[in-house]
């Protein structure tokens, strides 16, 4: 039997959308890379902010965010230092 | 797409013509709401334009294929900068790098918001990604550096005009004919086993019953159920061509143990994959208890096929130099270009591999001019930001 270890990152998958997808209209492969700092470090977050950060934000309240963005929430692989959010299109 | 949440930054890349920027605020309002995070604008944090006070902001793509198919401020760089601009609060510096006329990037970056670092007393209470003496005296934001951050170090290589050949695998037709081949191996050996078992010695696989008993164990509603699953369904299929094309061999297991590699395979084409890369337990000390990634996203279609892969996980540690990535990944989609941008904090690695400055700056400069086997080196162009070095190049297949 295969056991994990701590570090081992954990996968999630939303089947309700990973179903039913359908890129036959995309055509432009380049992306736009945003990445949007609110503190240092892990190791230096400001006292109000909650003790894991923005990790402790639950994957459901991104979704409103998403959509402006135009993107679903596939599969999201879990660890202890970073979410990995797989995303459509 | 991909989206990395850390504690302290969120890492967003869209593909298409996904609107990112529109993101932006909803996204600075969920950290200032969700996740506490210092906020301007508002009086109370549940109005809704309440935003979390960036620490920094970097923002950055490629030139577009098709920009007027583009939606929202995403139509040309232009918008998007004033966008940027209008949305955080005293702006940032946008920079065009390469060839005008050719495969040219685009960067926007902030300066380090220094109101925004830690107080001068280090917390001790720290476990678990929560801050230790160590890491704040080893590159953590500490107390002594105003504005310091962790060492940090990202490689983006942004592939173009892949190898049709190559390009074929990440289309579902192809990958779906790759798991069932693979499946009917697995059967095949199962089979094999299971005829050793019963007659205690080894039974060629063609004088093996189909039709036996244990044929049709094997062929149950169950492994049917699997079969299904493993030549249509995109995380399945995703994994599939993650092992085929070579790229769970980037980060492998027997050198990163907890890496863990999320793929999916889009239908009729298309690849999109994210890795989470625990950092080996025998890595340096700087790295210790350092979580990494990395992400892929592929565009396979003749006309425009593009391939991009972007990581964190610093080079030589204990695995590949970055050269030897950059090699591997190139080997993966064979394109007729493609560019190289390496981003890494000022002097990042001065230490961590036990060589003086002097020997680091060998180091950086050797790598600057790396070259990769079977390709051109057209574009090398070094810029020296406040806090970072980047260093883009690009190359055209010989």
């Amino acid at each position: 039997t295969f056991s994990p270890s701590e570090g081992t990152p954990h996968l999630t998958i939303n089947h309700d959308v990973a179903a039913d997808l359908d890129s036959s209209n995309a055509f432009e492969g380049p992306e736009k890379l945003l990445e949007v700092w609110f503190a240092p470090s892990a190791a230096a977050l400001p006292a109000s902010a909650a003790p894991s950060g923005l990790k402790s934000v639950p994957a459901e309240t991104w979704v409103g965010m998403l959509d402006m963005v135009n993107c679903k929430i596939l599969s999201v692989l879990e660890s202890e230092a970073v979410d990995a959010y797989l995303l459509s299109e | 797409s991909s989206m990395f949440v850390f504690p302290h930054k969120l890492i967003l890349k869209t593909c298409g013509t996904t609107t990112l920027l529109l993101g932006l605020q909803r996204m600075l309002h969920i950290a200032a709401a969700n996740a506490g995070f210092p906020f301007r604008n508002a009086v109370s944090v549940d109005h809704v334009r309440a935003a979390a006070i960036p620490y920094r902001v970097f923002y950055s793509r490629k030139n577009f294929l098709f920009p007027d198919k583009q939606r929202g401020p995403h139509r040309s760089w232009k918008q998007e900068v004033k966008y940027l601009d209008d949305m955080i609060e005293g702006g940032g510096s946008a920079y065009m790098v390469g060839r005008m006329n050719g495969d040219h990037w685009y960067l926007y970056i902030t300066s380090p918001n220094k109101t925004l670092t830690p107080p001068l007393t280090p917390n001790l209470e720290a476990v678990n990604g929560h801050p230790t003496p160590e890491s704040m005296s080893n590159g953590g934001s500490g107390a002594n550096s105003p504005g310091a951050h962790h060492n940090d170090e990202t490689l983006e290589i942004l592939m173009t005009d892949l190898d049709p050949e190559i390009a074929k695998q990440f289309f579902l037709s192809n990958a779906s004919a790759v798991a069932t081949d693979k499946l009917a191996a697995e059967t095949q050996e199962a089979r094999r086993k299971a005829a050793v078992s019963r007659n205690g010695l080894s039974t060629p696989i063609e004088e093996v019953d189909v039709f036996d008993n244990q044929g049709a164990d094997w062929l149950s509603a169950k492994k049917l159920d699997a079969i299904e699953e493993l030549t249509t369904e995109g995380h399945a299929l995703g994994t599939v061509v993650s092992e085929s094309c070579g790229l769970s061999q980037v980060y492998p297991t027997s050198v990163y143990p907890d890496a863990r590699v999320d793929a999916y395979l889009f239908s009729p084409c298309g690849f999109s994959a994210n890795g989470v890369i625990p950092a080996p337990a025998t890595a340096h000390e700087d790295q210790h208890n350092s979580t990494h990634y990395f992400t892929v996203h592929v565009t396979p279609e003749p006309g425009f096929s593009f391939a991009s892969f972007e990581t964190n996980v610093p080079g030589r540690q204990n695995g590949k130099t970055t050269a030897e990535i950059i090699e591997h990944v190139v080997g993966i989609f064979r394109p007729g270009r493609f560019s190289v941008t390496v981003f890494e904090t000022k002097g990042r690695s001065a230490n961590p591999y036990g060589m003086g400055d002097e020997g680091f700056k060998n180091l950086a400069m050797q790598r600057l001019v790396d070259p990769v086997r079977g390709y051109r080196r057209i574009d090398r162009i070094v810029h020296d930001f406040e806090d970072y070095d980047l260093v883009f190049r690009f190359y055209e297949r010989e």
